[in-house]
């Protein structure tokens, strides 16, 4: 089981570093394989020997790290609301290409991404519609131009909610208003 | 494989039955703030035998069925089903499609079906599995959790990446 | 100190009725005193007797109550993300006006809102801008252009963040173009 | 009463030294993503006299001080300024404008200072109490955390209301 694991690692770090290339032009990504907390050996009289780093109760776990383009290694708690989005955005999209999913249901993931970070989400999205199927609720208008096919769901003064859908042809996106579905 | 087809009747704000058909590719789901666009990602949750009140937004179990409006009764029957494509045969059996249904009757238990057959939750979750659809590898990210996979702890992410050796 | 709480609390919950009107037209919104948990007495021996519900360990909490047009009386739980949002920014801004502080800074609290409430939002905010200060951080179009001033922020490829400011003429507020700060 | 300038200067990404002038009304601050915006409103949080690491957004004191870029040495000192114009007398003292500051050296305490002058964090409390920017009043609503104000507990809300009382 490891070694499928270390391949998989593997292919899931190059896939990380290559979407963050799309994310975050100019800065840097990477996975790292770090040591479980040292598990504290207690001998037996409960004294704690020096932790030895290696042998830690369990495998190894993964670190994640970001660094936007002219800025240092980020702890990832030092993102902004946008970059931790894309930063999260990024390592999905790393186990996607190493294992698809049939489909992906994104519900509002580009809310806190300004215009050109929603242009950069939306060019990943477009690349690897191949590998997946891509179901995204969303608010932003220029994520509804991305649409093979747009559902309105609707709420008359009911409470009861409705769908309606359209196909919008390729060409047909400039014209798209979205109080018109 | 990719979804195909989803229904849900009396879901949460879906009293009526409602379908919706997708197709491979992007697929934008619109619509005003409140009108029901979560309510279908949780419509999928359930259906993939999901039990987590965080996950569907529910406190309760009942909280999934219709629970009444200004014109409305509430509904006492809740019926969620998602039915993928298996032309690419990753589902094996030889069948085009695949269903996975969820229901649920007011004060009775849980229905799970797979191509409208009654099975064990069990039954439901491997086969989701088998489909590629297993819990860890995030296929449903929810409104406002997208950090989520962030801030998990390295043994989790580790977990993901098992999830898709 | 209860007397002035009382006047307080109705005057709050008018106000929150009030905004909620604007934020939620055809909805409702009210506050309830809901009695403390209840403390379960115990007796000498340990059995909890019933528990008396009037005479919790403390004063009464504030429960809020808000249900959008056409919907049941909802959990606030049950809420959608934006119809949070919108509640949220109607229990604070009902307290402002019992009490306003100097300044508020309102970080992305549209980020979740349709472009109608977005109007909404900002009718609430141009309605008691004589009441306080309002700084609001936004990427939202139409709340830029609701600015008497506008502040871009900006970051070279240094990592450093710097500031420049652009008074916006009220009757200027169409062509404002956010890229152009 | 209103914020009439806010200098920051070696606070978190503000490495050079920032000020920005306000006036009463509606200011809205914009910027791409990662570019300093919410720094602003944690420089006020911690001019305030804040010290929650989650207000903050920091794990350690010392993370509000400029760590560095790939261009730039980190700061061995932070300080933050900001100055209430006080024309209606809301605080007392007749002075037309009051300032509150809070200094940090490297490796060295906090300092805080009240019109320039070094006084306790206590003091710094009450004087923004008196001026109407309590703790509890929630003048400064943080990133992803507009719903705080909801999910509360009921005798949290109630404090709420007592600060306004
Ligand atoms: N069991 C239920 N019965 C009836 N209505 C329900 C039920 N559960 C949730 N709702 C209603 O569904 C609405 C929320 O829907 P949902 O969260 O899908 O909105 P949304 O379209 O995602 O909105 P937003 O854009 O704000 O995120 C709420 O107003 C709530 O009242
Ligand atoms: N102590 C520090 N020293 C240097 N840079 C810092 C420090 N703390 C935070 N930063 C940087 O500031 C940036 C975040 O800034 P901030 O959160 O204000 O962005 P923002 O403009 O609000 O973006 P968004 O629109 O995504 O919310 C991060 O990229 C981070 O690297
Ligand atoms: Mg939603
Ligand atoms: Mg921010």
């Amino acid at each position: 089981i490891t070694e499928r694991f270390d391949a998989t690692f593997v292919e899931v770090e190059r896939n990380f570093a290559q979407v963050i290339d799309t994310l975050f032009p100019g800065g840097r990504g990477r996975l790292r394989l770090v040591e479980p907390p040292a598990a504290v050996l207690v001998d037996d009289d409960g004294v704690a020997d020096e932790p030895t780093p290696a042998i830690g109760p369990g495998e190894p776990g993964v670190e994640l790290e970001v660094s936007p383009a002219g800025k240092q290694i980020t702890r990832l708690a030092m993102l902004s609301g946008g970059e931790k989005a894309l930063a999260a955005i990024a390592f999905l999209f790393a186990i996607m290409l190493a294992r698809p999913c049939p489909f992906y249901v994104l519900d509002e993931v580009d809310a806190a991404l300004d215009d050109t970070n929603v242009e950069r989400f939306l060019s990943l999205v477009d690349r690897y519609r191949e590998h997946a199927q891509f179901i995204v609720i969303t608010h932003q208008k220029r994520t509804m131009e991305a649409a093979d096919v747009l559902y309105g769901v609707t709420m008359a003064n009911d409470g009861i909610s409705k769908v309606v859908s359209r196909r919008l042809p390729r060409d047909r996106r400039e014209a798209f208003d979205p109080a018109v579905v | 494989m990719h979804l195909k087809t989803l229904r849900l009747r009396g879901f949460k704000s879906f009293a009526e039955p409602v379908e919706l058909h997708f197709e491979p590719g992007v697929s934008v789901i619109v619509g005003p703030n409140g009108s029901g666009k979560s309510n279908v990602a949780d419509g999928l949750q359930w259906a993939m035998a999901s039990l987590s009140p965080t996950e569907l937004r529910t406190q309760v179990a009942a909280d999934v069925l219709f629970g009444g409006s200004v014109r409305r009764q509430a509904s006492g029957f809740a019926e969620v089903e998602m039915v993928l494509d298996n032309e690419d045969g990753r589902f094996g059996s030889g069948r085009p499609e695949v269903s996975v249904m969820r229901r649920l009757r007011r004060d009775a238990d849980t229905e799970y079906l797979l191509n409208r057959v009654p099975v064990r939750r069990l039954d439901v979750q491997e086969a989701l599995a088998d489909a590629g659809l297993g819990r860890e590898l995030h296929a449903i990210v929810s409104q406002g959790r997208v950090d989520e996979i962030l801030l998990s702890r390295p043994d989790d992410r580790r977990g993901f990446i098992e999830e898709a050796a």
